[in-house]
């Protein structure tokens, strides 16, 4: 089953 | 002093409609450009990135640049007070600690007042890269919402797989399986009822089910939604908002460990 990745890991916060 | 008039305000009310899901607080950043809203679900899986440029106001000021925090349940309560043909007008002093919301019937006959507290938000603002898509679709809004609302049905992920062919939706769960496949429009009438697809190379992705039906609440807002999807990154989900501006969505997908 594939994981819910979240935006954190692609986005950088700013 | 801000101030900003917008005689269509059942746009602000299907605006609100289409976040107030995701998001249960949001700050509306306010420049002379215009308003801007950019905020994470709470588990950091999805984003709302709204924009409303100023020019797309029947009356804009912003003297000062500011952040107004708003609950959008409580804000929600009080655009349930306002009428779908009535005009909205926010107003706000320079550092506020309250919002104004001013609804006009269209001959002027009657104007209601609500003042909403403003709160403090934390922000946590994500720097979104630039990106060159590898799939964008084009397609009525209205089918794309049928399609996740009919999927969600089966189970909690939907598989979106785009190639120059058309573009697959698919999903499994305990009772069996569904699929959708649409074919890109080869000669059409009206460009809001084409399926459009341009693409540099195919691309699956699977994304969880609940937010592609939230983010189909913008529904509303236009008659075209644009889905832009490159391989293991977040898609995005695009919803015009006539001459004024547009909500996007980003939703990461669900990747193997």
């Amino acid at each position: 089953m594939p994981a819910q990745a979240t935006l954190l890991q692609f986005f950088k916060q700013s | 002093m801000f101030e900003a008039r917008l005689v269509q305000g059942a746009l602000l009310k299907k605006i609100l409609e289409a976040i107030k899901d995701l998001l249960t607080e949001a700050s509306w950043d306010c420049a002379q450009g215009g308003i801007q809203l950019q905020a994470m679900d709470n588990s950091h899986v999805s984003l709302v990135s709204l924009t409303l440029r100023s020019d797309g106001f029947d009356k804009y000021r912003c003297d000062r640049n500011l952040t107004m925090g708003m609950n959008l349940a409580s804000m929600t309560k009080i655009m349930k007070c306002c009428g779908n043909d009535e005009i909205i007008t926010m107003k706000a002093q320079d550092e506020p600690d309250t919002v104004t919301f001013m609804f006009e019937s269209k001959n002027g006959d009657k104007i209601s007042e609500y003042e909403m507290k403003l709160m403090n938000l934390d922000q946590d603002h994500l720097g979104i890269p630039e990106t060159d898509y590898a799939c964008v679709i084009k397609m009525p809004s209205g089918e794309f919402a049928r399609i996740c609302r009919d999927l969600s049905q089966f189970g909690e992920s939907m598989v979106i797989a785009c190639s120059k062919n058309g573009i697959k939706f698919s999903t499994s769960g305990d009772i069996g399986t569904g699929n959708v496949k649409l074919a890109q429009t080869s000669s059409v009438d009206k460009e809001e009822e084409a399926v459009i697809i341009e693409m540099q190379e195919p691309v699956t992705l699977t994304f969880a089910c609940k937010y592609l039906n939230n983010f189909a609440k913008a529904t509303p807002l236009s008659p075209v939604v644009s889905l832009s999807l490159s391989p293991d990154v977040p898609l995005v989900v695009e919803y015009k908002i006539e001459d004024i501006g547009y909500v996007r969505y980003y939703l990461a997908p669900k990747i193997e460990d």
